[in-house]
């Protein structure tokens, strides 16, 4: 463990807690994509099937405990609470996430570290984590007025990206024969995802406007 | 085990 992967899962954990802090406090979603949601459910899902064959450490366990039962409540808040589904924007929130889940699906078949359920259904999680935010970046644009905590948490989620594209480097660097291209690539894709959110997002701090971004 | 892969990151 290195201070850029600590940062990266800490700032991780924060996204997520902002996340469930506004939903669970206010009741409300308004400006939260249930399709970026359902997808990094899924990503949890996937990455994480070895949460009881192999035991890393128990930080390692616990974070994969939270992100799972987060990720999975956020998704139950936003479409079974009766008060927060009323403020999901299923009309603006039209991304066919399906789009995504294909060709990430299609590309861990093909690029994968062996050809094992495990590390397929792993590199999948990788690809479809770099584009899961895509439907939350669209439904950031069409709702004009973007909320604090909302721009938080994407900030946050992209952030933790960031950090750990410095762990690789550091672990490159440090650690022999630790190449992992796959992460290494999808990871950089997911922080660029991030670049032009990142900009707007510095400059309305910067100028002290609200953070909204062009049509 | 040598077969699997272990990954210890998030």
């Amino acid at each position: 463990m290195n201070i850029f992967r600590l940062a990266g899962d800490m700032t991780h954990l924060m996204s997520v807690l902002v996340l469930l802090l506004k939903i669970h406090t206010i009741k409300s979603c308004a400006g939260i994509s249930l399709k970026t949601q359902e997808l990094y459910a899924l990503v949890f899902a996937t990455r994480y099937l070895d949460i009881f064959t192999d035991f890393i450490s128990v930080y390692n366990t616990i974070m994969k405990l939270i992100f799972l039962g987060s990720s999975f409540s956020i998704v139950w808040y936003m479409r079974r609470h009766k008060l927060v589904r009323r403020s999901y924007d299923k009309e603006q929130d039209t991304f066919r996430h399906f789009f995504l889940v294909l060709p990430c699906l299609l590309l861990a078949l093909v690029m994968n570290e062996k050809f094992t359920f495990k590390e397929v259904m792993w590199a999948f999680s990788l690809y479809l984590e770099a584009v899961a935010i895509l439907p939350q970046l669209v439904l950031l644009q069409r709702t004009k007025n973007i909320d604090n905590l909302t721009g938080q948490y994407v900030f946050l989620l992209g952030a933790y990206r960031a950090f750990y594209i410095f762990n690789w480097i550091y672990r490159y660097f440090t650690e022999p024969h630790y190449v992992h291209w796959i992460t290494w690539i999808s990871g950089l894709v997911q922080t660029l995802l991030y670049a032009d959110f990142f900009y707007y997002y510095f400059n309305s701090w910067k100028n002290n406007v609200k953070l909204h971004l062009p049509a | 085990s040598p077969g699997i892969i272990l990954h210890d990151e998030l």
